[in-house]
């Protein structure tokens, strides 16, 4: 399983919609000072929930919106959207309480061509369009509602959308459908993704294992048992 | 819950040993305050880097810190793998020697999950698959560019 | 008492501007949360890097935090030289550009007051005018060997 | 004013006696991780008790001792000497309370030779003639009791000792004359050398600057002004 792409609309440096796409294996990204480089790891811990907003360097939320269009007159937001190669995990992994047997999670051809777009059409459908396929957002696996089939994408996205009075709201989909952040983590945490998990480590926290105290160190144990 | 957690602790400890010395070439292990019960206290790492002399950790120098908390971040991780690894500027306090020994571990470990690497330091750029590039001009928004260094034409 | 903390906040305000336009090719100012009753409140430090709106601190880069952290400490400087300046490893955050950057700033600072830096940058070695090599065999006591650049002579 | 040389004596990483030469202007120090270059800096804060121990990253004063004869049975004692070149200050600077007037900090003749060795005879004296001017301290100023003339050196010294029971004892000198660490600090305040200076910045620390809260901030040139 790994991160196919990631796909950040207005999301902090990031103006319009920046498909990223990643691989298998080790990837590194690089580039001056400033530009954003941070800001891509921010963006996958915004989207599966990992971290508060301080843990993203935004005193509150709304700082995660892009900025440069200074004074709106209307809400604006922000999205991201991880996609997961999941076609080498055992399908019991992917459970859905809310939606049982599990194939059901990708297969319900609820794109949003079909009904009224979820995200918003004042965005159009770029964000939702990365791969080009309008509308088909399931078809994107490989299969339009069949059960029994393996998945062959995983995919999570948040929407943060905040007024011009400053008030904001948030909403998690999987596979484009809304589900709560705790459905959002226990799937995850299937996947061994947690939100205190070390598998991120973000700029200046490399040297915090050492100045943790003793018993902090000993749940990080605790936590994987 | 302690047959689950003394399981975990053998299986980090064990790791934390090998790649420990594999990173900073000396000899490290855990250590629990409490073996009897270990949920009666907290879990120390205890480091001799290049085969000095025990230390508190607090004494180490910024490269030792870094190489002992990644040898620990990398045995948690071989006891109980993540699907991806998300690492930013990892490397800050490392001289290119050991740089270069962080890359290779990462190219060993990046057989069985996904890493994503931000890095500055060459060493590091030159021992991944590929590259993308971010750069934001000014009064413009970020930019990605992905650069495929193809590993198997260069030398 | 005030009128004291005025002269330094303005000369202090004067330095940091220009050398933060120096460093981080942008604009930045300071600011007193009460210009009235300056000790009612704190000191703020406004930070535009290659001119971005302006945003809250915490949400700059690395990069950008250290050269803007680093633009403050010159403007004390200026203001009150202490008669020499310790700075370990202060580049760690920056990329190539910036250590090149930063490094001529030292080297112009460095006509009024001694600089001993420790550094693991190639840029900063380079424009240092002299290196202090340090190094510490397996089981031995750290040495120190003096590495004097005949800057005049190399290109 | 700048410094010209740290003496160090089983400080930390170092052993027996090692001399690191300065001169004014850009000096860089460099080496691999875990060599000693901040142990050379602490060693200035040791010296001139800039710094708690955790300021140097040591627990306690004992750990500064360098620790490789483990199990000794006598008391072990680290020395730090920072000699300053002060040919270009204001010699009205250089006011001791305890002995006016000023020229006399340096011209007592006061050298280690003439009597029994403050700092010890057990350590030899190499640690006090890393000019190789045996016992002539002050001579090394270019004066003997001489009052009126120009100062050319400053000596800071501190010593450490540690009896096998742990405990310890601290002890300043300014060129060789015991001192307390208020009349140090007093003297290196008109230096322009404060505990609480931004002229030494540790590894990790630039940042810091950022992340205080403003009032710290504007304390900052409160001292200053
Ligand atoms: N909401 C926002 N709108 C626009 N720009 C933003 C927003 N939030 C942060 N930024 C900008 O993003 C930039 C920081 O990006 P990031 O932290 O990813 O840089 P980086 O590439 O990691 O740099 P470094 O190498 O210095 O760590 C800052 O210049 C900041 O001004
Ligand atoms: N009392 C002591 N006796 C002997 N060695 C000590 C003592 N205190 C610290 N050390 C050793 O000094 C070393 C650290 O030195 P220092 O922090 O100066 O390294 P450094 O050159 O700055 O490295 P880096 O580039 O990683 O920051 C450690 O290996 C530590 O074990
Ligand atoms: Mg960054
Ligand atoms: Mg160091």
């Amino acid at each position: 399983m790994h991160v196919k792409r990631v796909e950040l609309s207005n999301f902090k440096s990031f103006g319009g919609t920046t498909d990223v796409p990643l691989l298998p294996g080790f990837t590194v990204i690089s580039g001056p000072n400033g530009s954003g480089k941070s800001n891509i790891l921010d963006s996958l811990l915004f989207c599966l929930g990992l971290a508060s907003s301080k843990g993203m360097r935004a005193e509150r939320l709304p700082d995660l919106v892009n900025q440069n269009q200074a004074k709106r007159r209307t809400t604006a937001e922000t999205i991201v959207t991880a996609t997961f190669d999941i076609s080498d995990i055992d399908p019991e992994l992917l459970r859905d309480e809310a939606n049982d047997p599990p194939a059901q999670v990708d297969g319900s051809g609820d794109g949003c061509a079909d009904r009224s777009c979820k995200f918003g059409v004042q965005n159009g459908h770029s964000h939702l369009n990365g791969n080009r396929q309008n509308g088909q957002l399931s078809s994107q696996n490989g299969q339009n509602g069949q059960s029994g089939h393996l998945a062959q994408d995983w995919r999570v996205t948040r929407r943060l959308r905040v007024t011009p009075q400053g008030t904001y709201t948030s909403n998690y989909y999987i596979n484009g459908e809304p589900c709560t952040l705790n459905q959002l983590h226990e799937q995850l945490q299937r996947f061994r993704i947690y939100p205190e998990g070390y598998n991120v480590v973000l700029q200046g926290d490399v040297t915090s294992i050492i100045s943790m105290n003793a018993r902090e160190r000993r749940e990080i144990i605790d936590e994987l048992a | 819950r302690r047959t689950a957690f003394q399981e975990a602790f053998v299986a980090v400890n064990e790791n934390f040993q090998s790649i420990f010395a594999e990173l900073s070439d000396g000899d490290g292990y855990l250590q629990l305050d409490d073996s009897q019960d270990p949920f009666n206290g907290g879990l120390n790492l205890v480091a001799h880097p290049k085969g000095k002399p025990v230390r508190r950790l607090a004494s180490m120098s910024g490269g030792e810190k870094s190489l002992t908390a990644l040898s620990f971040i990398f045995a948690l991780q071989r006891y109980r793998p993540s699907p991806f690894y998300a690492f930013d500027e990892v490397d800050m306090f490392l001289d290119g020697a050991n740089v270069e020994r962080l890359s290779k571990m990462i190219q060993q470990q990046a057989q069985q999950a996904q890493f994503i690497v931000v890095s500055l330091r060459r060493p590091m750029i030159e021992s991944a698959e590929r590259t993308i590039g971010v750069t934001q001009a000014r009064g413009a928004y970020t930019q990605v560019l992905g650069i495929n260094l193809a590993k198997s034409a260069s030398s």
